[in-house]
């Protein structure tokens, strides 16, 4: 299964719409300090259902929704979409595209779809548990999961073990 | 249940010494060993790591460098254990020499038969071995992607 | 004692400042504040960091960059206060992109006039950057040292 | 003060009688992984008094002698010399250079000089404590001290600034 695309909006840094297409096998994201790298990496741990705020390095939830500057007032809503081929047919659905999507409200209120439809958080979870894919998978490894690894913390090497096992 | 895991680990153990040498010397001594083979379930996973002929006492007085080799060697061993489809890197090589960006990005360009990367990174080394790049800019706050090659590099990371 | 203690925070809470908006932008909003000014001495001392005009709501929500700019900045504030005789850096520019390595550097070189300056570094800016480099090699697994030149460089670095 | 030289012997990985002339303001300490960039860090730290092992990433102090390797056997002991020119005085000393000297035994026994004369880890502690120059001072910055100060682990922040107050 590949990636294809990548929207954010309203999502930390990302205030305008933005859509990233992942056409390649290595794909490189660069740019200078705080320009909104690691908020990407940040957006695709959480529409693939992450809730652990300090993942996202956000003291609660609310914190990813675009939080304004001084020249432009907050957003209502973080919205991301993630959309995956689903070539190898690993997603056990019939659709050759799927696309999840997530959506929290400055009220704290969340939305969640797969294809277009209203779905609960848990319907994600099992779709992509079996994949490897989920948020705490050995597949995103931000430099704080190395120290994690090298210094066991909390058995982190079983832990990560165990979800390929 | 216990002998499902002990499958796994002695796999994941046979990848992570293949990748530790193709990341450090060929002939290097390395091992994953649990701390109570009696009770794997409730083991923790220790591991031995002695690159180019040195005799470390734990991985603890490895440098900088060796440390973060070594662990992308264990989430290698475990991502052949189980492909996931795409795998994001941010800044992991950071801490690397140039001889082993070499290598990292070698490793990474085997794995892209199977799976996508997603390397965020500052080293031109690193840049220069991906398929794609995308540079991501922030105006007043609010970020943006663009598409980048080579020529409008130096604006996208110079700020 | 806490009179004292509040005339030295007084100065590194200037010098913060003043760092700060070097390595930042000249108006960008920064601060030290103690967490308890009724009682100094048994205070935590807070940042306020905003770079570029954001409004972070602690500095938890920065890049790696920004972060370690940050800390950089309180350390550098500190040396103000009291310089230390020479000041050792370890790779503390890993982090960096090149705009941020070429102002990192230049505030070594001005701090340079009163204390020397120790960088550990695999960063080819801030190599172009030092008066002299030392080169470290390693034979079997012991170490040496060896002046250092542009010519021989690559030789050293890439093992 | 000026820094002048660094010998090192037996101290880690620099196994043989290695000398560093810190001739100049801005020096750059360059190399591959591993080759012993931070063992000179440590070194410096070790002289200078650090009785903290783990801030010399070892867990029991015998640990920073060279203990060998597939060709050659572990040394018998680890010895670093940190010679300064005391040009402004700082040293209350009477010396215009001071040179400070330490080494530990495989058996645990220690042994201190301050030109060339015995003396106790105190005095060492004495004569440069008030320099900034101890081996928790915020002039020795790697990057384990910029995590501690972002998270202000232990206070960081408040100790740091009231060694230099
Ligand atoms: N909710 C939010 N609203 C607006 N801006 C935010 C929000 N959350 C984070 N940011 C901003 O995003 C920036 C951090 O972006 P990010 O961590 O992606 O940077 P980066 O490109 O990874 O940089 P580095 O190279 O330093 O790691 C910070 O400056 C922060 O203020
Ligand atoms: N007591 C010792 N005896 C022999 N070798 C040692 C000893 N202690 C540490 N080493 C070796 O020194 C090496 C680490 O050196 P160091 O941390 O200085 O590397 P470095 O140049 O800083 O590398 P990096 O760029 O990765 O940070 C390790 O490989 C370790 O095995
Ligand atoms: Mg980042
Ligand atoms: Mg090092």
């Amino acid at each position: 299964m590949r990636l294809k695309t990548l929207e954010l909006r309203g999502f930390k840094s990302f205030a305008d719409k933005t859509v990233i297409n992942f056409g390649e096998d290595v794909i490189g994201v660069v740019g200078s300090n705080g320009c909104g790298k690691s908020n990407i990496v940040d957006a695709i741990r959480w529409v693939l259902g992450e809730q652990k705020t300090k993942h996202l390095r956000s003291e609660s939830m609310t914190n990813v929704i675009f939080n304004g500057t001084k020249g432009r007032k907050s957003a209502g809503f973080a919205e991301v979409v993630l959309i995956f081929e689903n070539n190898k047919g690993i997603l056990p659905t019939a659709y050759r595209e799927v696309s999840i999507h997530r959506i929290l409200y400055k009220d704290g209120s969340s939305e969640y779809r797969l294809n277009d439809v209203k779905c609960r958080l848990k319907d994600i979870n099992n779709l992509i548990s079996d994949t490897g894919m989920g948020p705490d998978s050995y597949a995103i490894i931000a430099l704080g999961m190395v120290d994690d690894l090298l210094r066991d913390k909390e058995n982190a090497r079983l832990r990560l073990f165990e979800q390929a096992a | 249940a216990t002998n499902k895991f002990m499958q796994a680990f002695t796999q994941v153990r046979g990848h992570f010494v293949r990748v530790f040498r193709s990341l450090f010397e060929a002939d290097d001594t390395c091992d994953l060993k649990l701390s109570d083979p009696e009770k794997p379930l409730e083991s923790r996973i220790e591991i031995i790591a002695k690159p180019k002929g040195k005799r470390p006492l734990s991985i603890n007085q490895l440098s900088g460098g060796e440390k973060t080799l070594t662990a992308t060697a264990l989430l290698f061993s475990l991502y052949l254990l189980k492909p996931a489809p795409f795998c994001i890197f941010d800044e992991v090589d950071a801490p690397l020499d140039d001889a082993n960006i070499a290598k990292f990005n070698n490793i990474i360009k085997d794995f892209s038969k199977n799976s996508q990367f997603i390397i965020v990174t500052h080293n031109k080394k690193t840049m220069e071995a991906v398929d794609i790049m995308y540079g991501v800019t922030m105006v007043k706050g609010v970020s943006k992607v663009v598409p980048v090659d080579f020529r409008n590099l130096q604006a996208v990371t110079l700020n």
